[in-house]
């Protein structure tokens, strides 16, 4: 399975948190506005964390990153 | 399978509990206002908690913790 | 699959029972108001019990414990 | 798959009768008003039986014991 | 896989027949009026009987033996 | 898979056919009006017969044998 | 899987093709008016014909064989 | 899985092609008017063909080949 | 899986595409009119071509090659 | 699982892209106008292209390629 | 499982990131404008990221990068 990103600015970031005893930042992703990332989980990636302003579609609907 | 938590506020914690004969927090998650974190069941986490205003995406509709 | 308790009230808990021949407590967690606790079955756990004022979000839907 | 019980009185018995060609109780849980006991089928149970007044949520409806 | 039988008089019986070449009873179990009993089939179950007044409640909807 | 038979006269027939290059009987339950019961396929069963006037619950719906 | 076979008139036959590099026919089942046959396919039968008036109870819905 | 073929007329032909770097026919089998012929995809048979006035009961709904 | 090719003139070609690191044509079938060929995607076939007037039906819906 | 490409013009191609560490073009099928292509993902092809005026009938809705 | 891209413009980037402990991207494909690219996850890929005007078809419904 997998779900998609779409920056709505500059900057966002999409962050891969490593998979297994250690919780660590092993990737930082950045997307300019308009840009479409797709990503899974996998063997390394067992968490994400998204910043910045964007639109993530998924399974459970659509989710909206900083929105104040 | 995977959920996304929304924070709301600053602070908002994402905790992960060890899987196995041991339940201890293994790893705490700091989110900050506007973040989204997306995570897994994993073999090193079979249970999580999540602390502060913040609105959780999944399978079972949305969920609100910190909802007074 | 998982399923969502979150406490309406301090002090609520989430009992883990055993899996195997025996059928004991083998982890107790206290939930404060608000908070949201997400839980599996796993190799260890494989019934639980809950005590106090909470909702539970889960796929037969929403149940809610200790209401008179 | 698991199911849920919610005790309605005080002394509400969730019998685990076990698997394999003998058929005996091998465990008594008493549920106390307005708890919430989760449980599987397992290697060790499979069949239960629910004593005394109390709600089922489960995946074919709810069921209320000792409805008379 | 598994469904609900409920009893609605006192001496319900539940019989579990053999798995395998032979097709004998192996197990009975008596219901009073009012209890529930929850089953598998298994390694040792796969055919069943029910004799009495109940209801059951299964996937292909609800069931009454015993209803003249 | 299951499905379920309700004798609606005594002497309902329900006939176990044996599995593989032979196609005999293998077991004859005779059920009495108002018993239910419950049949798998199994390593020793794949095709069965009923005879009698009864319900059959059924994933296609309910059928009538000897309904006239 | 399996699907369900009602004879509306004596004499209905259910017969079995081989699995395999032959196509002949294995068994014949003879079925009398209200005989209800339940059938799978299995390492010996790939392929049945029926032959007589009867009802098929199917997940494609219900066929009627010998219907002018 | 498996699908149903109705003749409307004497002599409709169901065929057999053969799985594998060949494609042969390896059986071909005369239906006469109102027989049915429940068919699987198998070891042997990678694709069929029907000839003559039938009815074709699947899961991609009713098929008539020979309409003029 | 499988889909139905409905032949709506005579000389409807089905063409099987080799699997592997080669593509090329290992058989082509011929239908004449009214002919319905039902087929699979195998160990040799990995891509087909339908040349002519036809019908497909498919879990897509329906399908009219050669519709001018 | 599979989809359809049905080219509505002369000469259009179904280019299938290699799977592994590299990706280059391992085959491009020519379709003339009302011929219909079907197609898997292989151990070989991981991802296509089509270029023409097309139809692809897919999972998600129908597609058309070189629509201006 | 996969899903569409259709440009919209020339020149639309489909980007595949290596699956692994590094994340590089690994290839750059070009579209043109009404080109449809169809894309799956593999060993070597387990994220992509799409710059340009461009229509992608998938599960989740409908997304239109660099729409601004
Ligand atoms: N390293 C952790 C990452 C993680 C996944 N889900 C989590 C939930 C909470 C905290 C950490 C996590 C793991 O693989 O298990
Ligand atoms: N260490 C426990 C964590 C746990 C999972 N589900 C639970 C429910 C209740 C209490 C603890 C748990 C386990 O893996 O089983
Ligand atoms: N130790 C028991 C726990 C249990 C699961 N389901 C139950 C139902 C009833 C009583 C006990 C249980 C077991 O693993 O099987
Ligand atoms: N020991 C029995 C318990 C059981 C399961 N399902 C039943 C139905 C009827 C009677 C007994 C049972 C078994 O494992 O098979
Ligand atoms: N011993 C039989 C029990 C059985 C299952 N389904 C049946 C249907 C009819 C008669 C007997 C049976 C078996 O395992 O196969
Ligand atoms: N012995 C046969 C029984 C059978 C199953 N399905 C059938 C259909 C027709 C005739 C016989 C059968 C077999 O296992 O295959
Ligand atoms: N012996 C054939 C029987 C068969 C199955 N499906 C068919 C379709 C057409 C003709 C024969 C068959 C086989 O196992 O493959
Ligand atoms: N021998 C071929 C039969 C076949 C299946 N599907 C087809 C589609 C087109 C042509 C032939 C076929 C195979 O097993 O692959
Ligand atoms: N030989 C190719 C056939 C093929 C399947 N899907 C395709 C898509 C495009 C081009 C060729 C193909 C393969 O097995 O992979
Ligand atoms: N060789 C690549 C092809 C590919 C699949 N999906 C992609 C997405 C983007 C770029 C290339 C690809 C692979 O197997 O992984
Ligand atoms: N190399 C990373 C690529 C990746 C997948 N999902 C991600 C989410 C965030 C960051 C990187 C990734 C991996 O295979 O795990």
């Amino acid at each position: 399975d997998y779900f998609f990103i779409q920056a709505l600015e500059n900057g966002v970031q999409v962050i891969g948190l490593t998979r297994g005893s250690e919780t660590k930042f092993h990737h930082l992703e950045k997307l300019d506005k308009g840009e479409v990332m797709v990503v899974q989980f996998t063997d390394h990636t067992s968490a994400m964390k998204i910043r910045g302003k964007a639109v993530l579609y998924t399974k459970h609907g659509q989710i909206s990153p900083s929105e104040k």
